[in-house]
């Protein structure tokens, strides 16, 4: 992308356009390259190369997060709840999740609490089936916050280390729909006498500013402990991350990078950054 | 919004005394920071900006009274001409059934617009019939034939095929055989780089012959919108484009940059989630909300 060697205005105009490209909100963009200067003055950077190499770890910088880990409860089970508007990848990427912790040796159970949705459950069923993990259903149209404190229960009953719970999308905008939500936040903390431990917003990579905006509602209503960002295989950089790192301070969890369980990674800055550089 | 943006440059020129063609930039940079904002992809944006650029100096903007009101008139009726102001109409068949074959990207909203399609024709008095062409997702064919039955509307579907085209071929014989004027054609999602499965789409539309390819997006992509509209339409020539998740607050810039870099019209937007959460679109309220 930068084929020129010299540090000048250009260098700065084409990399504020790659920035923007990558979905980066407005304000960031004039924020990072407003520190990416302090850096080429301060290292006294005169390739490109060497500015392009100082912008990513700029990147990566605001991005690192200790929290970046999955959280595991002391007291069993660990119960994960996965939300988010609609077809952001929430039941796959419960799926993947899954599938991870089965790698471990972690026995998982998966709360099908979208009992709105055409066909959620067969869904989940099918991706319950293909993992080899157990799952806790109700009919369709049936309260979700019972399925999840049912999966709780049976977790508890039987020494099943992992709840895995995946919910309707939802608009951000939908008082009642958001309302639903935490009520479903508040029967899980009944059912496990504390928050859950993992509130996970599922993002769509290909989405725009919109995406903070999400962030910012199911954090207000929720919590938010971390972010799960998905479609990372197709063509989008995923850049309006960096305005919910910014605003919110909520760690990025996982990548998803394709349709299969195997399809999942966990995040890491460096190469984040650097796919965004792309 | 971009119109107390655009009054508060005026208020700050004023204050400097004589407008100068110059200060026509100061506003130009307001509006490019609101369509960013909007989700505009960057390339549509410069290109837009250039076009107010050469209304604003040639129609002396400047000279004008409020010259931020005259910015945004201009704005407001280049955007609503550039979003198209063709009515809804659809390419009948001479020879029915009609065929539509919906694509895009995973999660876009393709089977749930293929129901509200058929919701929407059934008022127009047309007998539609859904095809399960997603052979790939869990539960994509028990999902379509769910909608099917809530919207008394026969579904077509191969539990046991691994062959779309060859459903999809069987789905228009059927289609005939029960004189349902209408098909749509519900696919699995898939990125617009995906090689072999852009090339299942076409060969779908070589089978088919369709008369309608229409790609449903998401309303609230970034700056992607255009390499995916593009890529969809030079390989299926695409016949319109449907905005799903407009219920949210996203601005919806991708809507003008879709349209913008195809030239296809946008014929319906996705306004919830029930089966009857389908409107025609209507570019005059896209583009205030584009504007913020
Ligand atoms: N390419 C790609 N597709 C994905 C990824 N994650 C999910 N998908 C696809 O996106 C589509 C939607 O995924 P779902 O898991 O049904 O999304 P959801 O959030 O549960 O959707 P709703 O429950 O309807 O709100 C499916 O076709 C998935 O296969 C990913 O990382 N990459
Ligand atoms: N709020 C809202 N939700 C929508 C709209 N259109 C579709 N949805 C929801 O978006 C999610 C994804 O819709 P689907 O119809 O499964 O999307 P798809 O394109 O068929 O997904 P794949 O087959 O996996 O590619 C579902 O939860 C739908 O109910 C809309 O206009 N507004
Ligand atoms: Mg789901
Ligand atoms: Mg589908």
């Amino acid at each position: 992308m930068l084929g020129r060697g010299i540090v000048d205005e250009q260098l700065f105009d084409d990399l504020e356009d790659a920035l923007t490209s990558a979905d980066v909100p407005v304000r960031v963009v004039d924020s990072i390259l407003e520190s990416l200067r302090e850096r080429v003055r301060a290292d006294r950077l005169r390739d490109a190369e060497d500015v392009r190499r100082a912008l990513k770890e700029e990147i990566a910088e605001r991005l690192r997060d200790a929290r970046s880990q999955l959280r595991r409860a002391e007291t069993a089970p660990t119960v994960l709840l996965f939300f988010g508007v609609n077809g952001a990848g929430k039941t796959t990427t419960i799926a993947k999740v899954a599938q991870m912790l089965m790698e471990r040796g972690e026995r998982v159970i998966l709360a099908a609490a979208d009992t709105f949705r055409a066909a959620a459950i067969d869904q989940l069923e099918i991706w319950a089936s293909r993992v080899g993990a157990e799952i806790v259903r109700a009919q369709p149209g049936g309260d979700p916050a019972a399925v999840v404190f049912d999966a709780i229960t049976a977790a508890k009953a039987r020494g099943i280390g992992y709840v895995l719970a995946d919910t309707a999308g939802r608009q951000h905008t939908k008082t009642s729909l958001m309302s639903e939500l935490e009520k479903i936040g508040r029967v899980t903390e009944k059912a496990l006498g504390r928050k859950a431990d993992e509130l996970l917003l599922v993002l769509d990579g290909n989405t725009g500013q919109n995406a903070i905006r999400q962030a910012e509602e199911f954090a207000r209503v929720m919590g938010v402990t971390g972010v799960v960002v998905t479609k990372l295989d197709g063509t989008p950089r995923g850049g309006a991350v960096l305005g919910i790192k910014q605003s919110l301070g909520i760690p990025i969890k996982f990548i998803g990078i394709g349709e299969k369980p195997s399809d999942l990674k966990p995040f890491d800055a460096d190469e984040f950054a650097e796919a965004l550089m792309e | 919004s971009l119109a107390s943006a655009l009054s508060g440059v005026f208020g700050r020129l004023r204050k400097r005394g004589r407008l100068s063609e110059s200060d026509v930039d100061e506003f130009l940079r307001e509006i490019r920071i609101a369509l960013l904002e909007a989700d505009v992809n960057l390339a549509v944006a410069k290109q837009f900006i250039a076009r107010i650029r050469e209304r604003a100096v040639g129609e002396h903007v400047i000279e004008s009274l409020t010259p931020d009101q005259t910015v945004l008139t201009i704005i407001h009726s280049e955007l609503t001409q550039l979003l198209g102001s063709e009515p809804v109409r659809f390419n009948w068949s001479p020879s029915p059934p009609t065929v539509i074959v919906l694509c895009g990207l995973q999660g876009s909203g393709k089977t749930t617009t293929a129901a509200k399609l058929a919701v929407w024709l059934k008022k127009q008095g047309k007998s539609p019939m859904l095809a399960a062409c997603d052979l790939q997702r869990p539960a994509a064919i028990t999902q379509l034939k769910v909608l099917g039955d809530s919207i008394e509307t026969p579904v077509f579907a191969d539990f046991d095929s691994k062959d779309p085209v060859s459903v999809a071929r069987r789905a228009k014989q059927e289609c005939s055989r029960l004189f349902r004027d209408v098909l749509i054609l519900d696919t699995a999602g898939r990125l617009q780089i995906d090689e072999p499965l852009m090339q299942e789409l076409a060969a779908i539309k070589t089978e088919l012959r369709p008369d309608e390819v229409l790609l449903v997006a998401d309303s609230t992509t970034g700056q992607e919108s255009t390499q995916i509209a593009e890529r969809f339409d030079e390989r299926l020539s695409l016949t319109g484009l449907i905005f799903s998740k407009t219920d949210g607050d996203t601005r919806g810039g991708a809507v003008l940059s879709m349209r913008a870099v195809t030239g296809k019209p946008v014929r319906f937007v996705g306004i919830g989630e029930q089966t009857d959460a389908l409107e025609p679109f209507i570019p005059d309220r896209f583009a205030q909300r584009i504007l913020g």
